[in-house]
């Protein structure tokens, strides 16, 4: 378990997370 | 004694100043003070990846099966903020049965952001630390805290 | 006329004001119809009339526990047909099950739900 996430990088401010129209779906088909 | 406004405008200058990072043994890395904080002071924001709160479960479920700690700070009752993958260094900021810092979201400019202000003046030095529950449920990957403090939550994650 | 309710809806969601259409900006939730049945077999068609740009839908019904902040055919409770790949979604698994639908087309529905 790493507290910290391999392809962390450091943010200065909030980013809003764009939607893909999958993003709920379980595997793409 | 600014207005909370003008307060949270310096802060981004003024946490690059003010805020390092240490080495930390509970999750490798922690935050510590450069200099003085008066009780009440803004130490930093935490960002990270706004996303609804929808998105949150399948998140931590896709961080567990990486076994990549998950960071997120709930915003409001529809957003919550990740800060595992992008976010900024308070997400290092280690879990304390006696913290010296708390959170509050300030509204700036009609968006909202999670800040961290000082609990009681803090010392240039000393850890920065605040009172939430990580993530980790299992006890087998708990870390045993001997704090003795009164409210003492007996792990440090 | 079977129009998009005004309250049983995803907030966010935007709702023209002939009811006939809707908009959402950030990430997918749902809009119920205004109307809804309980039991017997029910037939019901859209017509395709726009789709911008980078819009999707996904078409389709749910009961009245579908979750609005997610897309049709998210939980158990509901099931879509996609416009992009005209993948069908139960449960968010998504199946093939016809081409891509698009601007101009009519689609069909029909769904029986048995007295018990």
């Amino acid at each position: 378990w790493s507290a910290f996430a391999p392809d962390f990088s450091e943010l200065d401010e909030n980013v809003e997370y764009e939607e893909k129209e999958t993003e709920f779906d379980e595997e793409d088909e | 004694d600014l207005p909370m406004a003008m307060r949270f405008r310096q802060l981004r200058q003024l946490t690059r100043d003010s805020v390092g990072v240490f080495r930390s043994t509970i999750h490798g890395r922690g935050l510590y003070c450069k200099r003085d904080f008066d009780g009440g002071e803004m130490i930093m924001e935490y960002t990270g990846q706004i996303i609804r709160r929808e998105l949150t479960d399948k998140r931590e479920k896709y961080y567990e099966s990486k076994s990549i700690g998950c960071y997120m700070f709930r915003m409001d009752d529809y957003f919550v903020v990740d800060a595992t993958v992008l976010g900024s260094g308070a997400r290092f900021i280690n879990h304390s049965c006696e913290p010296n810092c708390y959170s509050r979201i300030v509204q700036f400019e009609g968006k909202k952001h999670i800040v961290i202000f000082a609990l009681r003046r803090i010392l240039r030095g000393e850890e920065l630390t605040y009172d939430y529950k990580f993530p980790i449920e299992d006890d087998s990957h708990k870390i045993a805290c001997h704090c003795g403090a009164r409210l003492c939550r007996k792990f440090m994650n | 006329n079977v129009l998009l309710s005004l309250h049983d809806r995803a907030p966010q969601l935007k709702v023209s004001d002939d009811r006939r259409s809707v908009t959402g900006e950030k990430g997918y939730s749902m809009i119920r119809a205004s109307h809804c049945v309980k039991e017997g077999g029910w037939y019901y068609e859209a017509t395709i009339t726009d789709m911008p740009e980078g819009s999707a839908t996904r078409l389709g019904w749910s009961q009245k526990l579908g979750n609005l902040q997610a897309p049709l055919g998210y939980d158990k409770f509901s099931y879509s047909w996609r416009s992009r790949k005209g993948t069908r979604f139960h449960q968010s698994k998504g199946k093939h099950y016809s081409d891509g639908y698009n601007k101009g087309d009519i689609l069909g529905f029909y769904f029986y739900l048995p007295p018990s």
